[in-house]
């Protein structure tokens, strides 16, 4: 329920109108949400109990780490009411042959996989939440200090997850399984996604702002 | 952490 709190707004594209239509603007507005986003999501890490209580680096490796599966996790859940169409933003919605005209095929082929798994689990709202703070705490970040910790912080909201599950869907009670399943699909489509705009940031064609520069750079 | 300055900032921040 805190982590219900927490979720932050909508947030929106605005894609520049004085911008000719093409890959340069549909990247360019991309790359100014995924800043924006990440501001976002920076804010929202430090509100999942127990984060906050890190070392500052232990906070900056787990989010150096994770922040795209938070992004694309995101891109997912409000997708999920579609049809084939990837939900960027409330007001950036594409679908595959906008993705064609615009650049953004590679990206929209790689969510949509993960989109109809998430469907097919009709995932719910809390269950994102909780997900998208494993996520994060089940980073893999190579640099943690206090290994300890950050096992703790799992467990808890591992723990977060099957009291849920047991008082929602008594009825599975391989949910939790199955939600924690499709963590391999979501790292493998971030993966994607961060070389899909790393290569864009060697193109330098797309301005790209410097927190999202500087988070790219960190999964280099 | 002199490369990472803005995440670095944002998580020091109260806000």
């Amino acid at each position: 329920s805190h982590l219900l709190v927490v979720e932050p707004e909508k947030i929106y594209a605005m894609p520049d109108p004085t911008m000719p239509d093409g890959d340069v603007k549909a990247l360019t507005t991309l790359c100014d949400l995924a800043d924006r986003e990440l501001v976002v999501i920076i804010g929202w890490a430090k509100h999942i109990p127990g984060f906050a209580t890190l070392s500052l680096a232990d906070q900056m490796s787990l989010l150096q780490s994770a922040w795209m599966e938070i992004l694309v996790l995101s891109i997912v859940f409000r997708s999920l009411p579609c049809d084939d169409e990837i939900v960027y933003a409330e007001d950036y919605v594409v679908d595959e042959e906008q993705a064609r005209i615009s650049g953004l095929l590679d990206l929209h082929v790689a969510i949509v996989p993960l989109v109809r798994r998430y469907k097919k689990l009709r995932m719910e709202k809390e269950e994102f939440v909780m997900l998208k703070a494993i996520a994060l705490a089940n980073s893999d970040s190579m640099h943690i200090e206090n290994i300890e910790a950050v096992q703790k912080l799992q467990d808890s909201l591992h723990e977060a997850l099957q009291d849920f599950e047991a008082s929602q869907h008594p009825e599975d009670p391989r949910r939790v399984g199955k939600l924690l399943m499709t963590l391999p699909l979501l790292r493998q489509t971030a993966t994607k996604a961060v070389q899909h705009f790393y290569s864009i940031k060697m193109q330098g064609k797309v301005p790209m702002h410097k927190l999202f520069l500087e988070m790219l750079e960190a999964k280099a | 952490k002199e490369k990472h300055k803005i995440l670095h900032q944002l998580l020091q921040n109260s806000t």
